[in-house]
């Protein structure tokens, strides 16, 4: 039968936790040979990060959406930790495929690129449980009806303190190594990017505006158009 | 089942989107 909204959303909540729980929250096989294949091995410096985001993200999502909640931040964590180990290892694959090269210290030992694809794993879990929503009304989260509205993206820049930018980069990667997405959470993730760039990538401060002085700088024929206020 | 743009060329992957190509 058709499914109603809360069914697909049921369905889905289910099905993210059937595939990450299998693959657990600790790197494969395959995942820890590409780590050893680093000139410097980044395995420490992974599990150090986790565990402080991880302490951090539990602690404002309680914040967020009430001390009753902690609970379900941790296991909101867990379960975006199995993902991020999921796509890293798809993606590590396919730039293997890619570019023939089989050390990926550079990216590896690159703390922007894990925060930005734990964050972006943690956005696909609270949009699979509908704590991230933009339905209920407007960039801010507005108003909705449920408790967890409170961590409506961006709110998980600003948790891991990342440049919207920076997680703007990923979020195409990540699509593209990770399949089994619902339709629904890819227009989600769409919807960010869009936010992304037609507000937060603007905002003082951003990456964004360095990349465009280096690119004018570095001679680039047309004139770059100074950013609008 | 999406219908996501894919925009990144075969030459811009994860690896150079991090500066680390």
């Amino acid at each position: 039968p058709p499914q109603t909204p809360i069914r697909a959303a049921m369905t889905s909540i289910q099905m993210l936790r059937v595939d990450l729980t299998s693959s657990g929250d600790q790197p494969s096989t395959n995942l820890a040979t590409y780590f050893k294949h680093c000139t410097v091995d980044p395995t420490q410096d992974v599990l150090k990060r986790l565990e402080m985001l991880g302490q951090v993200f539990s602690q404002r999502f309680g914040q967020a959406a009430g001390p009753h909640c902690v609970v379900n931040g941790r296991q909101r964590f867990t379960l975006g930790v199995g993902l991020y180990y999921k796509v890293m290892e798809a993606m590590l694959k396919s730039e293997e495929k890619r570019l023939s090269v089989q050390n990926f210290s550079k990216l590896l030992n690159h703390s922007t690129f894990h925060t930005s694809l734990l964050a972006c794993a943690l956005e696909v879990v609270m949009a699979t449980y509908g704590e991230s929503s933009f339905k209920n009304g407007g960039f801010n989260g507005g108003g909705g009806d449920t408790a967890e509205t409170g961590v409506c993206f961006p709110w998980i820049l600003d948790v891991f303190n990342l440049a919207a930018f920076d997680f703007y980069k990923l979020i195409e990667s990540f699509i593209k190594a990770e399949p089994t997405l619902s339709k629904d959470i890819v227009k989600h993730l769409e919807t960010c990017e869009n936010l992304i760039m037609e507000r937060i990538a603007w905002r003082t401060g951003s990456p964004l505006f360095d990349l465009l002085k280096q690119e004018h700088e570095g001679g680039a024929a047309e004139q770059v158009e100074t950013p609008a206020s | 089942s999406h219908d996501y743009h894919f925009g990144l060329e075969e030459h811009e992957g994860i690896s150079e989107l991090f500066d680390c190509d």
